[in-house]
């Protein structure tokens, strides 16, 4: 997915139709557009309201070919809709030369196009998903929708996940005390929480992230380390040497890891062809003895870190490092030099690893998040839940939540 | 109806029109007066973008995409005219 940068201040947004289709009663379209809208309330708190008069947020109008904006529609077919993004206020218009219908294979689905302009306004850029409904392209009536995944992690890292769902009646109540029969798992091993800077943390291709530490691997829960690691990484991944400077899994599915001069690339655990291959030969104008790496989620791009500079990788692109680079990392706001590790973690956000911090990045606002406690936090303890370890920013209780129960609460309300 | 994509002269306009060239390639008096490499890297940019055969050239099946219905916000948000917010 790709976000476009900016986002609404509030999560209870009000709309109008101002001028509707002239092919479609008024009550069938305001079912639709009220559906389009939920299609987003679904796994956030975002509430979208109807009003009929006054100011909203965002205001919807049926037009054909020039229609005030500048950007005139083409007639039937080409161009269905566009939407402008918060910041620029968040109108969705859409063309009523096409023959908008409702639940039908002929025409043009209002639902399907409406859930995709109202993406827009809420601040989602097109996806190179296919898949999802941020894909440009119109996919013909689809009887059955579903948002897909990339969708879900786009609106959730602008507006959180929905925290208001109703709780089946046996769920504990909400505490800052872990309840007693399930305290934080420690590792076994516990060297992790002596010395929590790693050599790299990345996300498989099936969404499961890893930590790699010297010769061991642990594999991560949403709140600590998972029972039985760490592992050996040479028995996770045959032929992996120890040591690794960074790692990242591309949407292709494969992984790769960088270690020195050389590269290995595998598919999940099986190393995927003759390797170890020189960066130099692999990822032209990348550098060797790299710090860390990371997909970065703002734009799906290979980013690449050493030192106080990075680099932006593009396998598309000829050539695939823009002239442009390296630039310095203090571009990227509040991230330090000679990190050890970063990643985009299965819930949005991007996180930077140095030393025995980490730093959690909005990517929307491009800077290090501000939260209570602040970043940088202990990694030992919101990553590998580990207890009572030493807390420079302070604010740590035992048994406070956990780092990824906080990302379903809304970040800032001064955002 | 809005017309298919059947020429160089259209797919610029469209590749402009998306982000993909400069807008100014939307102006007739300026079409065609980019360079065969940024062409080439505007057809291959959509191409990557849409999960077609990267071929930098203008083929059928890339005219094919071009011309399907779709939503009119640029693919490519703060190219061309204006500085990305980075």
């Amino acid at each position: 997915y790709a976000l476009q940068g900016s986002r609404w201040r509030v999560k209870n947004l009000t709309y109008k139709i101002s001028k509707y289709p002239k092919r479609l009663k008024r009550v069938d379209v305001d079912a639709e557009i009220g559906r389009a809208f939920a299609v987003w309330s679904e796994d956030t708190d975002l509430t979208f309201t109807r009003k009929t008069s006054g100011p909203v947020h965002i205001e919807i109008k049926f037009v054909e070919s020039e229609h005030g904006d500048g950007d005139a529609f083409d007639g039937q077919g080409g161009t269905l809709a566009h939407a402008f993004f918060p910041v620029f206020g968040g109108d969705a218009h859409f063309d009523d030369a096409e023959l908008w219908t409702i639940g039908s294979p002929r025409g043009t689905n209002l639902f399907q196009v409406a859930a995709h302009e109202f993406g827009h306004s809420l601040g989602l850029s097109h996806s190179d998903q296919s898949s999802a409904l941020m894909a440009p392209f119109y996919r013909g009536f689809e009887p059955v929708f579903k948002l897909d995944e990339d969708d879900k992690a786009a609106i959730q890292s602008l507006y959180g996940r929905k925290t208001n769902q109703l709780r089946p009646t046996n769920f504990y109540p909400p505490t800052t005390q872990r309840p007693s029969f399930s305290p934080p798992k420690v590792p076994l091993d516990d060297s992790i929480c002596k010395d929590s800077k790693v050599d790299t943390l990345f996300n498989s291709a099936q969404g499961e992230t890893y930590a790699f530490k010297g010769d061991k691997y642990y594999k991560l829960t949403t709140d600590s380390v998972e029972e039985g690691y760490p592992q050996l990484i040479s028995k996770g991944w045959p032929g992996l040497p120890s040591n690794i400077d960074a790692a990242f899994t591309y949407k292709n599915g494969k992984t790769y890891f960088f270690k020195g001069t050389q590269y290995w690339r595998y598919q999940g655990r099986q190393m995927d062809g003759v390797y170890p291959k020189e960066i130099s030969e692999g990822f032209t104008g990348i550098p060797d003895h790299l710090d860390a790496a990371m997909v970065w989620g703002g734009n799906g791009k290979i980013y690449f870190f050493k030192g106080s500079k990075f680099w932006r990788f593009d396998p598309a692109k000829r050539p695939p490092v823009k002239a442009s680079y390296p630039k310095p990392i203090s571009n990227w706001e509040g991230v330090p030099n000679n990190l050890d590790a970063a990643l985009k973690y299965t819930n949005g956000y991007t996180y930077f690893f140095k030393g025995d911090k980490y730093y959690r990045f909005h990517d929307a606002r491009f800077s290090v998040d501000t939260a209570t406690p602040p970043f940088p936090r202990p990694t030992a303890h919101w990553w590998f839940g580990c207890k009572n370890t030493p807390s420079s920013t302070g604010n740590i209780v035992e048994g406070s939540d956990s780092e990824f129960e906080q990302h379903s609460q809304i970040p800032h309300a001064d955002d | 109806q809005a017309a298919p994509v059947s020429t160089t002269t259209q797919a610029e306009i469209y590749l402009s029109q998306f982000g993909y060239l400069p807008a100014s390639a939307r102006n007739p008096a300026s079409s065609g007066l980019h360079d065969q490499q940024t062409w080439v890297s505007a057809i291959e940019e959509f191409q990557n973008f849409a999960g077609l055969n990267i071929t930098g050239e203008l083929d059928a099946e890339t005219m094919k995409l071009m011309s399907l219905p779709r939503c009119g916000v640029r693919d490519r948000v703060g190219a061309g005219e204006g500085r990305s917010k980075r």
